[in-house]
């Protein structure tokens, strides 16, 4: 869940900009 | 949009016996405001679940390589199906007041999916709890009753008051903000500031004036 | 000087330096401050000190390491070699600031402007050297902006320090030369050997200048726009070349204060009795407090 709205559906490199952490 | 992010029971997942008995999202009429909500049966009406959302604003979600716009969360939230069921009987006895079939009772025009509340076995074996019942041949026939519900909603504020307590619910009646979550119970919570919570829960699923009536009693 | 530090963790602020040179903590010193990569859209940004005793301000002249700006990248290195090795008596310090720590506090709620960052960079590096033992009584300092007031605030920080804010002060004075030497070398090693966090695949790295008003730097940053996440973070965010970019070819985002900016710049302040009136929806069914602490509500439509 992101603390931000992006206003847009569809594909994002998200494994390209984020590593998940626990 | 065609993707939304649910937290709700495994079981739900679960493959139906028949095609077509699986898990069904459908609008029913919410008993304390009359207008329609969101609700999921989950596989041959087995159990009804309420749907609530966390709505704030300013989210998204990141769901695997894609991004969704809707930042809600919703929830689905077993609940018992007799609230629903209850309003129905109590706008018969309104409108008739006298003895029906409930399948005669549970008919809504703008929500036709209220007649699979009839496949919930359990709120359909504990209509004896808000009806006078009569059984004529093998067939039996239903008639709200006022003090019957009262006693059974009483019921429900008790184990509800036992809820808030066992989960540590700020009950408090302090002015606040309404983001402030108080994480500590205030010290000068009495017994009356927890049923009074609970009957404004028990309240969101019941009609005013019955609402009304409850907390008299 | 090696890199590796922030070469590891090129998203942060990184401080490098030399060791003391023991004479530095004997004898009263001069110190020269300068930057390199203000100017760039891409890569860090680098702060640079330099010192010695007065008594070796001599040897820096005759290093001729004055106008540094005219140096080539070769020449640049060669030049630091040579001041490195002068160990016996000049030491050196840098701070590398990425360009992610620039766009970061460039753009947070509360201003802080890339001159504010500057000077905290700066004052930090003098401090640094003072906790270091370094017997500091002379301070020269390079600066673009108003020199006067720079120097009276670095008066008012170190009082028992003689400070010089001058423009062009690496043209001036070798000690500040010898600082925007490191700091350039520090940058171009950093920029060189720039280890991209996003995968990315094969990131075609000729962006010409990194200078905004390149035309081959604008084509680099449009190509590189990742329309949800930006810029990989070897770009500064904060640079309006990037911003501009950004708003036009990437999706809206919206963040909780965007409605409070756009509220201030409206009409003007709310009359104190709205606050009491009635609302229109007061008769409306309000949830339960317990739904509505927690931002509950019921669904009426997907």
């Amino acid at each position: 869940l992101l603390p931000c709205e992006i206003q847009y559906d569809g594909h994002a490199a998200v494994d390209k900009y984020f590593t998940p952490t626990i | 949009p065609d993707q939304w992010v649910l937290i709700a029971r495994d079981s739900l997942l679960d493959l139906p016996k028949k095609p077509g008995d699986g898990a069904l999202f459908t609008r029913l009429r919410n008993p304390s405001t009359g207008e329609g909500a969101l609700f999921l049966f989950s596989s041959c009406a087995q159990q009804l679940f309420e749907i609530k959302v966390f709505k704030e604003d300013y989210h998204s979600w990141f769901v695997g390589q894609t991004v969704q716009h809707d930042g809600r969360l919703f929830f689905a939230t077993p609940m018992d199906a007799l609230f629903l069921i209850l309003y129905y009987l109590i706008k018969a006895e309104k409108e008739q007041g006298k003895f029906q079939p409930v399948d005669q009772v549970v008919v809504d025009e703008a929500f036709p999916s209220s007649c699979i509340l009839l496949q919930c076995t359990r709120a359909m074996q504990s209509l004896h709890h808000v009806t006078e019942e009569k059984e004529i041949g093998s067939k039996k026939f239903y008639k709200y009753n006022k003090e019957k519900t009262l006693k059974w909603l009483k019921k429900k504020v008790v184990q509800t008051v036992k809820a808030l307590k066992s989960n540590n619910i700020c009950v408090g009646g302090s002015v606040h903000s309404a983001t402030f979550i108080r994480s500590k119970q205030m010290l000068d919570v009495t017994e009356e500031d927890y049923t009074r919570y609970a009957h404004g829960l028990i309240s969101e699923y019941v009609p005013e004036e019955l609402s009304a009536d409850l907390l008299k009693y | 000087m090696e890199l590796e530090k922030f070469e590891r963790n090129n998203w942060g602020s990184c401080r490098l330096s030399s060791l003391v040179p023991p004479l530095c903590r004997n004898q009263h010193c001069c110190l020269g401050i300068d930057e390199a990569g203000r100017g760039p859209v891409l890569g860090p940004m680098v702060y640079g000190i330099c010192f010695c005793p007065l008594s070796n301000k001599q040897d820096l002249e005759e290093l001729k390491v004055a106008d540094s700006k005219t140096l080539s990248e070769a020449e640049r290195e060669r030049l630091f070699e040579k001041l490195d090795s002068l160990k016996e008596y000049l030491g050196w310090a840098l701070q590398i600031l990425s360009p992610n720590v620039i766009s970061t506090s460039m753009q947070q709620r509360v201003k802080y402007n890339l001159n504010a960052l500057s000077h905290d960079t700066a004052i930090a590096l003098i401090q640094y050297a003072l906790d270091s033992g370094v017997q500091l009584r002379e301070v020269f300092v390079d600066t673009v902006g108003p020199a006067e007031k720079y120097q009276e605030k670095l008066k008012q920080r170190f009082p028992e320090l003689e400070i010089t804010v001058k423009p062009k002060a690496d043209s001036l004075f070798p000690i500040v030369s010898a600082a925007s030497i490191c700091a350039k070398v520090a940058r171009d090693r950093a920029v060189k050997s720039w280890k991209f966090l996003e995968d990315l695949g094969d990131v075609n790295l000729d962006y010409g200048s990194g200078y905004p008003n390149d035309p081959k730097t604008k084509e680099w940053l449009a190509r590189n726009l990742d329309p949800v996440f930006g810029y990989p973070q070897f770009v500064r965010f904060s640079w309006s070349t990037a911003q501009t970019i950004v708003d036009s070819r990437a999706v809206p985002v919206r963040w909780d204060d965007c409605d409070g900016d756009e509220k201030s710049s409206s009409k003007g302040s709310q009359s104190m009795l709205s606050f009491f009136a009635r609302k229109k929806d007061d008769t409306k069914h309000q949830p339960h407090r317990f739904f509505q602490e927690r931002k509950l509500e019921t669904v009426k439509d997907l």
